[in-house]
């Protein structure tokens, strides 16, 4: 773990006199390797060791019995700080239905995370719309008609080549007839770098107004997770992210440099392919995750 | 001499972080970067801009080692396509399938992922769009007994290549791990013999984790090669390089776009390049 391996360091350093910032320098080799190999983005982890080296060197590390624990916990902290406070919630509106937009890259859990949501928001007793804008890749329309089947959810379905603005706007429609408490709408994934795809979001969200746009982001992702939600961000202002396949093994660093670039919370993370399987972000438990 | 420039550590730090960036991961960089200080030493490298070169080199020689084509012999070859989820392997089998008639063979597909909403429908449409027969069941069926009856059907219908789409799953879900070797049996018991590949596809936007996942698919069931999807985005898909160096995987394929045509033969000398653009 981080703090063996910073304990191995500093006893080392210690074995030659007390410590001096160099030292710590030499410690904070190991906090970057394990932040790096936990998958935070290069930049993010240049910034975050600086600040952590700040803290250090001011806290009285140097004097310490044991200062690769305080060094850990310095780290564990800072962390904890930059993730954000714990459940932030999705405010739902009164008085009219509150709109949902799930967006985010091919593959990333959009469409599963749409049902899991529909199924959290029925069990608090609203009454819940998905809607199937993802009228592009195969059988997208069906994979969400038929979590609604299995949800006893509504869903506004479309037909493979429907105009995606149409559809979302035929789905606030119906959401406003129907009195419906939740809508969520399924967008199809696309690359942040499709410019004309990226447009079609905006026009979603010109014609809808989403109440909060969702940034769903697989925690398996790589140095890639600040430029994808850098662009999402900028070119939508997301409400919040939502991380999934959190059940694997991954470290999940992407979760540090999604908040670290776009500065938005984390709001829950997909545990699994069931329907239920979907929590509150916890910043401490990924803290402890990145660390190893 | 005069002009050139000489290889100092700030140069070989902003090469670090190019490959960091990369998704080559921390030990394949220092590994690479050592080997380059160790040629620096011996005085065997000294010009700046053959720096890039080098590096190139020796990721190019990791890739290449373990390069091999597509197998398929003279009666039924069996593709298993396996992967965690999302990460593309429906789409690729789409797309393989109609690469593959355009180069004359006989293919038909399998669809083995009988958990997942809709997901047989997915691929039921994919073997529309490339001319291809789809064996299906119901939702829920298990998933060796359609691997049995697409063999069945391959068989009876003389094809060459049967592909085979398998569910999504995490490569810790010990369960999920004991079906996909199920499946794998299947096979095996079928087919004795026969030219198979188990073709792991990875997401070139996945970091270290890819690492892992290689390392266990691996262990249940031999993977003999890669397709990495999704290259038309900004992630690089460096964490191949470390497959290659530990594993000796290599890539077969890579995926390059959402249609039918967007799927590519791993070329290592584009790949090195496209790196360091
Ligand atoms: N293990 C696990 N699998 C998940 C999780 N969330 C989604 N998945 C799976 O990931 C795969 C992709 O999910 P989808 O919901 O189809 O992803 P998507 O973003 O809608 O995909 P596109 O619409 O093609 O962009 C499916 O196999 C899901 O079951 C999760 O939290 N854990
Ligand atoms: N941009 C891009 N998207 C891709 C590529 N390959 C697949 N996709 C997209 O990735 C998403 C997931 O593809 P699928 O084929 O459903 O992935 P899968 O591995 O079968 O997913 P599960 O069966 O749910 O595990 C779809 O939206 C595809 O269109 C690629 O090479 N580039
Ligand atoms: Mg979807
Ligand atoms: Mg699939």
């Amino acid at each position: 773990s981080l703090s063996d391996k910073l304990e191995k360091v500093f006893k080392k350093l210690k074995g030659r006199g007390v410590l001096n910032e160099k030292d710590v320098d030499e410690g904070l080799k190991e906090v970057r390797m394990a932040l790096l190999e936990a998958d935070v983005n290069f930049k993010v982890v240049k910034d975050f060791v600086q600040s952590v080296r700040d803290k250090s060197v001011g806290s009285g590390v140097l004097d310490s019995l044991t200062p690769g624990q305080q060094v850990v916990k310095i780290v564990y902290n800072e962390l904890v700080g930059l993730m954000g406070e714990t459940v932030t919630r999705i405010a739902l509106v009164p008085n009219r239905p509150t709109v949902l937009m799930m967006v985010g890259l091919q593959g990333s859990g959009k469409t599963t995370t749409t049902g899991k949501l529909g199924r959290m928001f029925k069990k608090g007793g609203r009454k819940v719309l998905l809607v199937a804008a993802d009228t592009q890749r195969p059988a997208a329309i069906d994979q969400l008609v038929t979590l609604g089947k299995q949800l006893n959810i509504d869903v506004e379905a479309s037909e493979p080549g429907d105009d995606p603005v149409e559809v979302c706007k035929r789905g606030l429609e119906r959401a406003n007839r129907g009195a419906y408490g939740v809508v969520i709408l399924d967008t199809a994934g696309r690359l942040h770098i499709d410019d004309s795809l990226m447009d079609q979001l905006s026009s979603v969200k010109a014609a809808v107004k989403p109440d909060e746009i969702l940034f769903v982001a697989d925690s398996m992702t790589g140095q890639d997770a600040v430029k994808v939600a850098k662009s999402f961000d900028e070119k939508l202002d997301i409400a919040g992210v939502i991380l999934t396949k959190m059940d694997g093994d991954a470290r999940g660093g992407a979760a540090l440099s999604i908040r670290a670039v776009t500065g938005k919370p984390i709001k829950f993370v997909g545990m699994g392919e069931k329907l239920d399987a979907i929590e509150p972000f916890f910043p401490d438990r990924v803290a402890s995750r990145i660390l190893g | 001499v005069l002009g050139k420039k000489k290889i100092d550590d700030a140069l070989l730090d902003e090469i670090e972080e190019l490959m960091i960036l990369s998704d080559l991961g921390v030990e394949t960089t220092s590994r690479i970067i050592s080997s380059v200080q160790e040629k620096v030493r011996r005085n065997e490298l000294d010009d700046a801009s053959l720096l890039k070169k080098e590096i190139k080199e020796q990721i190019r020689a990791i890739l290449v080692r373990d390069s091999a084509p597509l197998r398929y012999g003279t009666s039924l070859a069996v593709y298993l396509v396996i992967g965690v989820n999302g990460v593309g392997k429906t789409t690729t089998i789409g797309k393989m399938a109609s690469m593959l008639k355009s180069q004359g063979r006989k293919v038909i597909l399998g669809a083995a992922d009988t958990f997942r909403a809709a997901a047989a429908e997915q691929l039921v449409l994919w073997g529309e769009r490339a001319g291809t027969d789809v064996i299906r069941h119901k939702s829920g069926a298990d998933p060796g007994a359609v691997v049995f009856d697409a063999i069945a059907a391959a068989r009876a219908r003389e094809q060459e290549i049967l592909i085979i789409d398998t569910a999504g799953r995490l490569h810790t879900k010990s369960n999920l791990m004991e079906e996909l070797k199920k499946i794998n049996r299947v096979i095996e018991r079928e087919l004795p013999g026969e030219p198979r590949e188990v073709l792991l596809v990875l997401d070139a936007t996945t970091g270290q984790n890819a690492l892992s996942q290689a390392k266990l698919f691996n262990q249940a069931v031999g993977v003999t090669g890669i397709v990495l999807t999704k290259l038309d985005g900004t992630a690089k898909g460096g964490i191949i390089v470390a497959i290659a160096s530990e594993l000796g995987i290599p890539v077969k394929m890579v995926g390059v776009g959402e249609k039918i045509e967007d799927l590519q033969p791993f070329d290592p000398n584009e790949f090195v390049e496209a790196l360091f653009d």
